[in-house]
């Protein structure tokens, strides 16, 4: 049976506000290790998301706020999804990782590729 | 049967000098649209890797050469290893992808945990 999404998600969710800086954004990806920070306005609901790679790609292109690089449109996954749908998911959108949420529409979780990855690595 | 990882690697192995500036390695990830860089030297041994997250988290440093945030120490995989047994070295490690090696220990490929995450989406 395919486990769903929340038996696997990283449920600890780290965000940023849109008006938050770029540099501060950095700083916590630095601190923390990943790489996908929801974006969340001040009712905590989902505006956008931000990840290193738009971060990295930001450089020298004189951006200073996270709303001025974010993707708007984002991709999400829901807690009682099955996994290989994510993973689907992922790979038709050629991105890394969704932000997961619960039936009331908050995000609850994360769940990236990393994550999925270690389903293939555990022993039969 | 668990698939090698020459049957799932990305061929086509884009890579840097360590002389190359961060903006410029920026720019190739952002033309390029993936997260990692083997970093290689002019007799193209591989000397370092450099990814998405390290230029993310060099914003605000004042540095500017690929060689000043690389990842020097490469955890890598070899053409004929299991998927399995690389995924496992990801979560050991805490890494996103490995460049991958031949007999020679020539760069031939990268091998990314999104690459293993299509795994884990495909149909049964
Ligand atoms: C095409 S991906 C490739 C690079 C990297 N693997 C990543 O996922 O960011 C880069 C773009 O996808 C966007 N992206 C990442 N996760 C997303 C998601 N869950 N929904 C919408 N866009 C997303 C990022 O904001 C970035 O602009
Ligand atoms: C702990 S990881 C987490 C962030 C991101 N997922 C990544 O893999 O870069 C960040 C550090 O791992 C390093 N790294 C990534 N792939 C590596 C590899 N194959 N061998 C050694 N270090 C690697 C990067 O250079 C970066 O400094």
């Amino acid at each position: 049976p395919v486990p769903l999404v929340r038996e696997v998600m990283t449920r600890q969710v780290v965000t940023v506000g849109p008006e938050c800086s770029i540099a501060e954004a950095a700083r916590i990806l630095a601190e923390k290790g990943f790489d996908h920070l929801p974006v969340v306005d001040e009712h905590r609901r989902l505006v956008g998301i931000i990840t290193s790679w738009d971060i990295a790609t930001s450089v020298g292109t004189g951006k200073t706020r996270v709303s001025e690089i974010m993707t708007r449109k984002v991709v999400t996954a829901r807690e009682d999804e099955p996994v290989d749908s994510v993973a689907r998911s992922l790979e038709l959108h050629s991105i890394s990782g969704v932000p997961v949420l619960n039936e009331r529409g908050e995000v609850t979780g994360v769940l990236t590729s990393d994550d999925l990855s270690k389903l293939v690595g555990r022993r039969r």
